[in-house]
């Protein structure tokens, strides 16, 4: 299974629609303090199902919806879709007679989220199993998150085995 | 259970030892469990000697030493179980340049031995000069994030002069 | 007691409003007690709103943003009772090119404002370019420090390439 | 009163003699990671009476003597004297006749601290008074630890008020 695109739509900073296209290799995501990086990929985890505002820095879910600037209007909605090349058929069954997988998954103010799976819906579970069985997921150990090095080092030696349990 | 964990230890541990020497350029580090005999209770504590110098506790270690420890470890489970997907969000901020080279040419062995897609969001121009290719985060429109293709020419006049 | 608690507050909140927005380039911040209208028992709580963006809390804020409202209140606290020395610890490592300036000229005026002698340890290459004058740490020998000073012409060769 | 000379002898990794001379206006500390900057300033701290081993980075406070290096064996003391300049006249008496204030702390290997001004024995207590009354000491806020700018933004609001309390 491949990561091929990730789009955002209201997410945060990004209030137009933005696409990523995620390829091979090393890409480098650069820009000044404050322009939106860490949002952006704080939506891949979002996408992959995190269930805990708190690790999108937030006091509630619903602070991942674009709130407004200066000229523009707070929006109602978030949504974020992550497209994937399933060519290999890695995929679980049922889902593995497709192609690509779009998993998308789309906030409303005051009414929570909800995951579609090729526009069916299915339950934040179902997608959280997917990205597990792809040894990926909104926890995974190859996601360090800004200042994650420093809570590692800190960390008491129990924390840290939570790590090895991922691993396992 | 017991013996899983006892087994996914074993293989971390020696892609740590692995990782830890080629990012410092020499020296030891170990994992061990401690508090208790029984893997499923214990913790996991870090031992790390940089080349040329006694053993230390982490805490006595700079900011920029504990930093390539804790990358070495996290390296360590991803190659265990290699994830489709690696994101750094500014894991290279404590780093001296010797080690920023270190550390991005540990990137390029990382790419070589498994099929994943690394996205590194970085402040450091060494960085951006040893990515395959640069995507620029910009708010042109203040409070309006938007996503561009940077020459990796460009990169030193695009990014961080806001 | 009280009073003092009180009496120190507003002028530290004087100081941390102004230099906010100088280091931000505008934007408006300020900081209120909060879970008690007691002084003494009541927390301090931080409310920042960069230039051309919606208030909001503070996690929400980018790491680098995070850092310079650290700076501000750090610094709001200095002027309110300048201490004869200051020592920062590579705090400019969060920040982009654009902030890293702004924080030197921040440390500019601060030093023609009061007779305090600053220490600033940095890898980054304009905060090296900005100051009086440099002194090298090396570990020639393993595991053994030695001061020695650097001409600012020499700084780039001269640091970061352990 | 003015900052002006810092020696260290066997204070963490300066094995040997090491002067640092405090002039005005900014100067800035550069090398490698692991080079020893951080350990510089720290003994700033340690001379003007820090008494936790914690804030030293260490478990113990015998950590802070030169414990051995590659061809070097480790030391069984470490010492560190501020120099400063009182010609300003602004030290607490019976402190305040002197032009120079040499204030001095030497560890012993199990035998702990002591402090000296200009030779004379004196307790932690007065070496930490008299820079008390100089808005200075080991907790100055204007002295910021590498990393302390993160703790300070993850501080509870109750955290944060100390640093209230030291500028009042
Ligand atoms: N729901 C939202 N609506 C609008 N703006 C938001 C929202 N959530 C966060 N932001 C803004 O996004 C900005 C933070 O973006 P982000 O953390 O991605 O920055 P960054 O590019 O990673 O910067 P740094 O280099 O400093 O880490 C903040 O200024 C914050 O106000
Ligand atoms: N008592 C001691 N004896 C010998 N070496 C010590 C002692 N205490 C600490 N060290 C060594 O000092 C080094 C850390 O130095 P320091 O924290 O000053 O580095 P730094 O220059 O600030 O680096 P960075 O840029 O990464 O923050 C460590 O390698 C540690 O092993
Ligand atoms: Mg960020
Ligand atoms: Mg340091």
């Amino acid at each position: 299974m491949k990561f091929t695109r990730l789009s955002l739509t209201g997410f945060k900073s990004f209030c137009d629609t933005t696409e990523l296209h995620l390829e091979a290799g090393l890409s480098g995501v650069v820009g000044p303090n404050g322009c939106g990086k860490s949002n952006l990929v704080e939506a891949l985890r979002w996408v992959m199902g995190e269930s805990s505002y708190k690790a999108m820095r937030a006091s509630g879910m619903d602070e991942v919806i674009f709130s407004g600037s200066g000229n523009r209007p707070g929006r109602n909605s978030a949504e974020v879709t992550l497209v994937l090349d399933n060519s290999d058929r890695t995929a679980p069954a049922p889902l593995n007679s497709a192609d690509v997988l779009e998993v998308t998954r789309r906030i409303e103010r005051e009414a929570g989220s909800v995951y579609r799976i090729n526009g069916r819906e299915v339950r934040a579970r179902d997608v959280q199993l997917l990205f597990a069985d792809a040894s990926t997921g909104a926890h995974s150990p190859a996601l360090v998150r800004q200042g994650q090095i420093g809570e590692l080092i800190a960390a008491k030696p129990t924390q840290r085995r939570a790590l090895l349990e991922e691993a396992a | 259970g017991r013996a899983r964990l006892s087994e996914a230890f074993d293989r971390v541990n020696a892609y740590f030892r692995e990782l830890f020497t080629t990012l410092f350029g020499g020296g030891t580090a170990e994992l061990r469990f401690v508090e208790s005999d029984d893997p499923l209770e214990a913790g996991l504590e870090i031992f790390a000697r940089p080349p040329g110098k006694k053993p230390s506790t982490m805490t006595l270690l700079s900011g920029g030493e504990q930093a390539l420890t804790a990358l070495s470890l996290i390296f360590a489970v991803f190659l265990t179980n290699p994830a489709p997907i690696c994101v750094l969000d500014e894991v290279d901020a404590p780093l001296d340049d010797a080690n920023v080279e270190r550390f991005c040419t540990l990137l390029d062995s990382m790419r070589k031995r498994t099929e994943t897609r690394f996205l590194v969001i970085t402040h450091n121009p060494i960085t951006m000069s040893r990515v395959d290719r640069l995507y620029g985060v910009t708010m042109a429109e203040r409070g309006v994030s938007q996503l561009v293709s940077v020459d990796l020419r460009q990169a030193e006049a695009f990014t961080d002069r806001a």
